[in-house]
């Protein structure tokens, strides 16, 4: 497994609504706790460790084939007609 | 499990493929038709295969760049994606053409990944699942080719339920198929769905006279199917004159009632005229105006436009509302703000809106086309070049001189041929890029090489609260982007990459200084 850059990192986290895709077009720079939310809560979705950092599981994880929907409810991405949206997270119906 | 989005508001659905003569495409529809019984056997749904573009939901093949704002990233990775249920792509499943895909529905990864499970996944999308983290689930983000066994994972079959209830009758007591020879590794396993298919070895002959009847059947479904697609193409075409007259009846009601307010507000102005003239009469000597120019009298006509009645010229073109006109184009131009609506167009100095506006655009721009109906958008670019985007081409000027060679298609931008117009042009504020938006889509322009980015179009739904198929945008002297649609504007917050308040604020007060009607509530007060 080729080791995850911070970038891939970054851009994963993005595709899959982890961080606010937004930040494609700002670049508005990130906290390192925001980061670290992030990569906790990707590892906790795909039941790897959390460790909050890029390590060999997580790396391996962003690199399996996957559905290109992201994972969490983000700015209505996937969404047929774009409402207005308060790009915050959507509830999670809880089980 | 995870509710998405809205649901569909009917159980009966219709699917369709959409590339037919793809190598596999009979094998496609089969997996697909198998995928699709498993959310139907596990809730009240119905699906229905039809040929027809007006399918609730559409399987499409496709690679890279594929028209939608989230491309493909060839071989591994990304797989496939869905939308969430709603009108036009609502619904639609895009499955990755560069993966190597196995359409047996078999445990063996080696041969290619397995398209059935694939789709089982995709299509929960399509009927308003969002990803579980239950790594059971079929919802499970990641792939993982497992097996339905018949019974759909418990997480998924509570989610498909709580959207769409459980199927009333009762299946007969599962009788679990003969169990396939499991192979050693942990997940390897088949999905494997027909809890009720008989296994038996039918001779030869038995077998051509199975298949003939087969194809019969199959010929008369379709032709079935197909009367059915006609009635129901009729159907549409019934509701849908009907929707346009609705439509063109509201509208006429609408602009009735604009005309009513106008002309009421008319009165008040003449009123109010006529008092303050009273007033000013009985307080100074009365000084004749040197010249007395007759005001040419507005007055909307039946469909809302004003009419201009100069007794001695003929009629022009009737010109909008200034106070009451959604904004094909709006941009910054030489410190100016100017207001593009059909083939006019309003300047606004630092001293307001310049008199005599709206005119038409040609009186600046006179290399526009003849018939302008209306420009599509409008910038300045960084050479301080103004920039005019009318349907599938784009014209760059000098100041008012159209620059050799223009106007040009925007395909010579880097813009898809299948593009038919650019809604919005704009220099962001925030990093000075530029960006043409059109539809669900947008592209960031790089100045540099004169094209488009070649990671674009991304979906708009990036400029969080704008919503789809805007009127235009740009960026005013406070270096803030405003995005328009219809009457009203949003401003952005570039920090938040979302619009600075959810409700779009009326147009016309801010930037054509109308003043509030007299029914209106101030945004503060309200």
């Amino acid at each position: 497994t080729k080791p995850a850059s911070q970038d891939d990192m970054y851009n994963y986290l993005m595709q899959f609504d982890y961080l606010p895709k937004s930040n494609l077009e700002s670049g508005n720079l990130l906290s390192d706790e925001k980061l670290t939310e992030a990569i906790e809560s990707l590892q906790a979705f795909g039941n790897i460790p959390v460790t909050g950092k890029i390590d060999a599981a997580t790396a391996r994880l962003i690199q399996k084939p996957r559905c290109g929907v992201g994972d969490h409810r983000s700015a209505n991405s996937f969404s047929p007609d774009n409402l207005y949206h308060d790009g915050g997270y959507g509830v999670r119906v809880r089980r | 499990y995870v509710l998405q989005g809205p649901k569909w508001s009917r159980t009966d659905l219709t699917w369709s493929v959409v590339n037919r003569t793809m190598p596999d495409a009979e094998k496609v529809r089969k997996m697909v038709a198998r995928a699709l019984s498993v959310w139907e056997n596990n809730s009240k749904l119905t699906f229905r295969e039809v040929y027809s573009d007006q399918a609730d939901i559409q399987i499409v093949f496709a690679r890279l760049q594929h028209g939608d704002g989230y491309k493909f990233d060839g071989p591994g990775q990304v797989l496939a994606h869905a939308f969430y249920p709603g009108e036009g792509r609502g619904g639609d499943a895009h499955f990755d053409a560069d993966e190597t895909w196995d359409f047996d529905g078999v445990a063996d990864d080696s041969r290619g990944t397995n398209f059935l499970n694939v789709a089982l996944h995709e299509l929960g999308h399509s009927l308003g699942l969002g990803h579980s983290s239950d790594t059971n689930a079929i919802m499970f983000p990641w792939y993982q080719n497992n097996e339905v066994d018949g019974k759909l994972p418990d997480d998924d079959r509570h989610g498909i339920q709580e959207l769409y209830g459980s199927k009333e009758k009762t299946w007969g007591p599962y009788r679990p198929r003969p169990t396939t020879t499991t192979t050693t590794t942990t997940t390897m396993r088949t999905l494997s769905y027909y809890p009720d298919k008989p296994v038996y070895r039918p001779n030869k002959e038995r077998e051509r006279a199975r298949d003939r009847q087969e194809q019969e059947r199959r010929r008369q479904e379709q032709e079935r199917q197909e009367q059915e697609d006609r009635r129901r193409e009729r159907e549409w075409e019934r509701e849908r004159e009907r929707q346009r007259q609705d439509r063109d009846q509201k509208e006429r009601e609408r602009q009735e009632r604009e005309r009513q307010e106008w002309e009421r507000q008319e009165r008040v102005r003449i009123e109010w005229e006529r008092a303050n003239r009273e007033r000013y009469t009985s307080q100074k000597p009365v000084t004749r105006p040197t010249t007395t120019t007759r005001r040419p009298t507005s007055r909307p006509n039946q469909n809302g436009w004003h009419q201009q009645t100069h007794h001695h010229k003929k009629p022009r073109k009737p010109k909008p509302d200034t106070c009451m006109t959604s904004y094909d184009a709006i941009s910054m131009i030489r410190g100016e703000l100017f207001i593009f609506r059909g083939p006019f167009l309003w300047r606004i100095g630092a001293s307001g809106l310049y008199p005599g506006y709206p005119t038409e655009t040609r009186r600046h721009w006179s290399a526009l086309p003849e018939n302008l109906t209306k420009v599509d958008a409008v910038y300045e670019n960084k050479r301080r070049q103004i920039v005019f985007f009318i349907g599938r081409e784009y014209y760059v000027f000098n100041s008012v001189n159209l620059a050799p060679g223009y106007p040009k298609p925007l395909t010579d931008l880097g813009l898809p041929s299948t593009l038919s117009h650019i809604d919005a042009s704009f220099v962001w504020g925030h990093n000075n890029n530029t960006f043409f938006t059109s539809g669900t889509l947008y592209w960031r322009f790089n100045d540099s090489t004169g094209q488009v980015e070649p990671s674009y179009p991304r979906d708009m739904s990036i400029w969080s609260g704008v919503g789809y198929n805007i009127d235009t945008a740009f960026q005013y002297v406070d270096g803030k982007t405003y995005f328009f649609k219809n009457l009203g504007y949003w401003e952005f917050s570039d920090d938040h990459m979302k619009v600075a308040h959810p409700r779009p604020k009326l147009s016309s007060r801010k930037w054509m200084q109308c003043a509030r009607s007299a029914n209106e509530v101030d945004d503060e007060q309200r």
